[in-house]
């Protein structure tokens, strides 16, 4: 499995 | 002029302990409404998110919104110099590059202070949206870093898993598999050792091992911990401190390559 980073989750403020 | 007193000192010192596993350095950002941290672990895969409100503590001016870059190291050394049961004073002047800790025994016996070097971080902040979760776990801390622990024996994930009837805890590997269910159980007189589920709908996740154990690190703050799950979105797992604010850490759940 891979592991997404977390940022792709969340955005840029 | 910032400046925050805690008379529990050893709550600041929890806190400290239970991120420097995941952060190297942070930025504690100060405005009237307390100091809050966000960051993500190096790796970028989790990230770390405290707020301490400023009626939490003891005393506290914030005139002008400051930005405080720590190496988190060098602030458990600090630390490491105060006793179990000081009071803390966190003082900064405004656009300051330094911060002094003082400390403050009970007895009032011994004062101590001591001034850290700040540092300019360039952090990225990130927006976290307001998620419908469909499962809130709310289980004893220390059970949950204890099936956390067992479990990383037997593999580098672990599947979390949640419907009406208990939440599931999995994980396999080379030696075979590990399974802990837990059921709801609701103790009145003791209300810290009640697994509660709120369903909306049955979910299970994948994490690594590796993060969640450091997110435990936390088990000291609070006697509970919240996990918060939905398909497709980080993980929360969240600490309580009590009368202060909370820690929460969010972390990617691992997907079909």
């Amino acid at each position: 499995m891979a592991q997404p980073s977390i940022a792709c989750y969340f955005n840029n403020r | 002029m910032f400046e925050a007193r805690l008379v529990n000192s050893s709550t600041f010192r929890k806190v400290l302990d239970a991120i420097k596993d995941l952060l190297n350095e942070a930025s504690f950002d100060c405005s009237e409404n307390g100091i809050q941290l966000q960051a993500m672990d190096s790796s970028h895969v989790s990230l770390v998110s405290l707020n301490l409100k400023s009626d939490g503590f003891d005393k506290f001016r914030c005139d002008r919104n400051l930005t405080m870059g720590m190496n988190l190291t060098s602030l458990g050394k600090v630390f490491k110099c105060s006793g179990a049961d000081d009071t803390v004073t966190m003082k900064a002047q405004d656009y300051a590059d330094t911060v002094t800790f003082m400390f403050e025994s009970k007895k009032q016996d011994k004062i101590s202070d001591y001034e850290m070097k700040l540092m300019n971080l360039d952090q990225e902040h990130l927006g976290i949206p307001d998620t419908e979760f469909s499962c809130i776990i709310k289980m004893p801390s220390i059970e949950f870093a204890r099936i956390i622990r067992d479990l990383s024996q037997f593999g580098e994930s672990i599947v979390i898993s949640c419907t009406k009837e208990g939440v599931k805890f999995s994980a396999q590997g080379d030696i075979g598999t590990g399974n802990v269910k837990l059921a709801q159980t609701h103790n009145f007189d003791k209300e810290e050792e009640s697994v509660t589920i709120d369903l909306q709908e049955p979910v299970a996740l994948t994490f690594a091992c590796q993060y969640l154990n450091s997110f435990t690190k936390a088990t000291p703050l609070s006697n509970q911990v919240k996990l918060s799950m939905c398909e497709n979105v980080p993980l929360v797992v969240e600490y309580q401190i009590p009368e202060l604010g909370h820690l929460r850490f969010y972390l990617a759940p691992k997907i079909e390559e």
